[in-house]
């Protein structure tokens, strides 16, 4: 899930 | 979206605007080093290619697309548009001992050994050492406009916003990626000299010259 998490940040 | 990850945003592109308007009003880019801005060129392409194919939101999207542009602007400014100015005898860092390791390491170390993946991992990896060029330009030259630390301050206070970010994600949402975390760690590591010498002269209004 932390990959997912992750996509939103630049 | 927390307030720390929204004020790191905002003072990321503070910075970028600082630097592109300090170079476009002096109509100069003397004492700004051409290899940083190149690597960050990259680190933005190499990390916002899943604009292709993810959609996040509207203002993920839009931030990306003014990175990559504002990037891709300076480095045009630079090379191109006031190459006279540039001044490359001082911006000798070479970056080869940059991104030939940095690139090694995220082959290395990475969540998933896939293409996207490890350009991500690369992109993390080379933007905590891409400033390096530019404060050796700095130390080789002992001094810089402050014009130039308000750059260099924003860009340190946007990844010092970024770990309370994940400290505030860790306890609120139970997320970490540690690769995003050391890496941010050894970047904001790599500011600390420069942000003291901000606050003890640039902020008293004195420049920044650093003793011979």
């Amino acid at each position: 899930p932390s990959r997912e998490c992750r996509k939103d940040e630049l | 979206m927390n307030i720390f990850r929204l004020t790191g945003d905002l003072s990321h592109l503070a910075a970028i605007i600082i630097l592109l308007l300090k170079i476009w009003k002096s109509r100069s880019c003397a004492g700004i080093s051409g290899k940083s801005q190149i690597l960050f060129a990259i680190v933005f392409t190499t990390r916002y290619l899943d604009l292709l194919s993810t959609f996040i939101s509207l203002y993920n999207s839009c931030m990306k697309v003014i990175y990559i542009g504002c990037a891709y602007a300076t480095v045009y400014m630079i090379y191109m548009k006031f190459r006279a100015t540039y001044d490359g005898n001082h911006d000798s860092f070479r970056v080869e001992f940059l991104v030939v390791p940095v690139g090694g390491l995220a082959v290395l170390i990475n969540h998933d050994f896939s293409f996207m993946e490890i350009l991500w991992t690369f992109s993390i990896y080379l933007e905590s050492v891409a400033i390096l060029p530019q404060l050796f330009m700095i130390s080789k030259t002992g001094e810089a406009e402050t014009i130039t630390t308000h750059y260099l301050f924003c860009l340190g206070l946007y990844r010092a916003l970024y770990i309370f970010n994940w400290v505030w994600r860790f306890y609120f949402e139970g997320f970490f990626d540690l690769i995003a975390i050391v890496a941010g760690v050894v970047q904001t590591i790599l500011y600390c000299d420069f942000f003291y010498l901000y606050v003890t002269k640039v902020l008293k209004g004195k420049k920044l010259s650093l003793p011979a």
